[in-house]
């Protein structure tokens, strides 16, 4: 599906829920630990699929495995680490991105693969 | 800018790399010279030449766009979603979703449609996957792993240029300018001000 343009788009092909394919996430703003929510086992299976947990049988508690994945992303696309899933975490997490995951094999170099300082601030190091 | 685990790049001596197209495809020129434009970005940083070839088979790079599972373990979404995904060197692989709506040359920082993805924001982003570049946290660089719809983001900011030099070292005639510049649409849902990215 290639346009020279964004006008030449047939309606036809344009999605009748133009908000994207995880938007259903949007409605899980709010939810927080020890809580149990339709839709929860979908997210797990989201951060999975990108690298923030680990493959198991995702079920719809947000537990501590949850929790601290939802840190570790938050960490990575330099949003409040709060490890609840408020508006601004969901409306990260809904948008369309590269099919490569952040995490690879459990390590990454983004955010939360760099050392902090103790005060928590990351610290950019590159060899020369 | 961060790395796949053990740091892969392309070998030392390998410094003229070839591309192709999957010919099932049947690309138009237009799409092809937004895959050049892609290269030209990564290329004019580091002393690495890319050259389009016909055969697909021998590429050291190889472009394709598919739909749903297609044999590589990582199935498309449809529209939006996953948008795209490659594979750190020296594998070569890129693949495209071919069920989004890519605009090749026009403004898509114009449209009227949310579902429009911007082609060669997507190429440059992925090519620096093929060249051994993880994701940044930078939100303005272009290996930040979303975009938002109806963004146009084909500059290389100056995390990408680091990274990449640090793989492969600086073009020698690189002047050490890289600017970042993005276009949005009312559209834009990044409510946090910056920019987009994958």
């Amino acid at each position: 599906r290639f346009f020279p343009n964004s006008s030449s788009i047939p309606r036809s092909l344009i999605p009748t829920n133009p908000d994207g394919k995880w938007d259903a996430f949007k409605n899980l703003t709010g939810c927080h630990a020890g809580e149990n929510v339709d839709g929860l086992a979908n997210l797990k299976n989201y951060l999975h699929y990108f690298g923030y947990i680990d493959k198991n049988n995702f079920t719809d508690e947000f537990d501590d495995n949850l929790k601290s994945a939802i840190k570790t992303y938050q960490l990575n696309y330099n949003l409040n680490t709060t490890g609840e899933l408020d508006g601004q975490t969901l409306e990260q997490i809904v948008r369309p991105r590269c099919g490569v995951a952040d995490i690879v094999n459990g390590t990454s170099s983004m955010n939360s693969g760099k050392k902090t300082t103790s005060s928590g601030i990351h610290i950019h190091a590159v060899n020369h | 800018y961060s790395f796949f685990p053990g740091t892969p790049r392309w070998p030392a001596g390998k410094t003229d790399l070839t591309y192709a197209f999957l010919p099932a495809n049947n690309l138009p020129d237009s799409v092809k010279a937004v895959f050049s434009r892609a290269f030209q970005k990564w290329s004019a940083v580091i002393p690495l030449t890319f050259t389009e070839t016909s055969s697909y088979v021998v590429a050291d790079i190889r472009i394709g766009f598919h739909s749903g599972d297609h044999n590589d373990g990582e199935p498309f979404d449809g529209v939006l979603g996953t948008l795209a995904h490659a594979f750190s060197p020296p594998t070569g692989i890129l693949h495209l979703d071919g069920d989004e709506n890519w605009v090749v040359d026009g403004d898509v920082a114009a449209s009227a449609v949310v579902s429009a993805v911007d082609l060669e924001s997507v190429a440059v982003h992925e090519l620096g996957h093929v060249l051994g570049l993880g994701h940044s946290s930078e939100r303005e660089a272009i290996m930040y792993p979303t975009i938002s719809t109806g963004t146009r983001k084909v500059d290389l900011a100056g995390d990408d240029v680091d990274g990449i030099q640090v793989l492969y070292g600086s073009n020698p005639n690189y002047n050490g300018s890289a600017t970042s510049t993005t276009t949005t649409t009312t559209q834009e849902r990044d409510t946090s001000g910056g920019g987009s990215r994958f």
